[in-house]
């Protein structure tokens, strides 16, 4: 019989701002 | 003796390797440095693909570091381009369209089965198998409206300037020159008459530069309609607003040429099979004022018959075109007072908006419905010029 996929793992992502803020602080603190 | 040593190509099953240290070449050269033009004649939203090829063997090798990552990158790269290309229409095309196709494939081979209705058995067998990324179709959603408002802004841009000299001041039906009110000097939305000048043609022009962009790019129909449909109602607003502003061009002469421009509107939204988008009816209001125009203003009848007609336009707007309305020639006569005391009298029980002008800057909310695609993901060819030869079929 075939065997049930096991469930899949959430993956949490930051939205879409939070990701921007990440951007800015690591553009802000590479020279 | 020369030994060669045949080796049996594996099959390809749709998946991509690279390793962790040309993540960021292969954003530089699939994404931030990407130029359109250079895939023409390719698999349209060919970067989405080969992105989603990428994030599945991330998933198959089970590797969330990888897929964090990537999605990550995905995302601040497009947002880099567009914000280097913030006034280029078919770049912003072009990442609306492969934004839409990553998340429309984030759907088709999540493995809900919800969105597999459409899928083949190999296609099937592309869903990822370990990590379940509807928050980052999320953030990919989101970031799709942000791309769809900045499209729409830059379109405006190029067609606001356009709107009111080709919609109210230019005169293509011949003879009616002759029938224009006396009295005003032929005013130029520039100031300096014969500067800005454009002709209904320019619009439609325009119209189908955008439209060849869009279809060009393979951005979903679904979305070119929304995106007539938001440009319409700017035609619509920023003509009206000018009608409702201007006596000069309140008068039946232009009633005439304003239902003629229109009617080349429809029919080019017909030609292009947009006739179902909604765009038609966001031209309504503005039929309608140039009905009013050209019907007559005089008895209970007349005002009967304006009322009835103008159910688009508010009560304010009506008695405001009809204040301004400026007779063609001294047979014809001015709209007397008494006429709008019974246009107002019979459309008091309206429940009407009390602003007059339209706010031109009203954006519709957008919809990005599922399209899953037909495509199987081992049958996608990555062609040299992307220079992505560090990326491994799997």
């Amino acid at each position: 019989s075939p065997q049930r996929p096991r469930p899949r793992v959430l993956l949490k992502a930051p939205t879409l701002a939070e990701m921007e803020e990440m951007n800015t602080s690591e553009e802000e603190e590479s020279p | 003796r020369q030994v060669t040593v045949q080796r049996k190509e594996k099959d390809f099953q749709g998946m991509l390797e690279y390793h962790k240290e040309d993540e960021a070449l292969l954003i530089r050269n699939l994404v931030t440095d990407l130029k359109p033009q250079v895939l023409s004649g390719t698999v349209p939203c060919l970067p989405a693909y080969i992105l989603y090829m990428c994030i599945r063997h991330a998933d198959y090798t089970n590797d969330d570091v990888k897929v964090h990552s990537l999605l990550t990158s995905t995302i601040n790269g497009i947002k880099k381009v567009l914000k280097k290309h913030n006034d280029d229409f078919e770049m912003t095309t072009f990442w609306l369209s492969n934004t839409c196709r990553l998340l429309h494939c984030l759907k088709q081979y999540s493995g809900d089965e919800g969105f597999m209705t459409q899928n083949t058995a190999k296609q099937n067998e592309h869903c990822l198998k370990n990590f379940d990324l509807t928050e980052y179709r999320q953030v990919l959603s989101d970031l799709s409206i942000q791309i769809y408002q900045q499209l729409i802004k830059i379109a405006e841009g190029l067609l606001q300037p356009m709107i009111v000299s080709a919609m109210l001041e230019n005169e293509s039906i011949q003879g009616l020159s002759g029938v224009k009110p006396t009295g005003y000097r032929k005013r130029s939305s520039s100031m300096v008459d014969g500067d800005n000048a454009y002709c209904l043609e320019a619009i439609i022009r325009q119209m189908n530069a955008f439209h060849g962009v869009m279809c060009d790019q393979g951005l979903d129909p679904e979305i070119i309609q929304q995106v007539f449909k938001q440009l319409f109602y700017v035609i619509n607003a920023v003509t009206l607003n000018n009608l409702l502003l201007r006596k000069d061009v309140c008068s039946w002469s232009t009633g005439m040429q304003l239902r003629y421009n229109i009617s080349q509107l429809e029919e080019w939204l017909r030609g292009r099979n947009l006739h179902q988008s909604g765009a038609v009816q966001t031209l309504e209001p503005l039929i309608q004022a140039a009905q009013l125009l050209q019907l007559k203003k005089k008895t209970q009848e007349d005002a009967e018959a304006i009322c009835s007609l103008c159910t688009s336009l508010s009560t304010q707007q009506i008695v405001k075109i009809l204040n301004l309305y400026t007779p063609l020639n001294e047979f014809e006569e001015r709209v007397t007072v008494a006429f709008i005391r019974t246009i107002q009298a019979q459309l008091q029980d309206r429940n009407d908006p009390q602003q007059l002008l339209l706010d031109f800057k009203h954006m519709f909310p957008v919809l990005f419905p599922f399209n899953p695609s037909s495509l199987t993901m081992d049958s996608i060819h990555i062609p040299a010029c992307l220079n992505l030869e560090f990326l491994n079929e799997v």
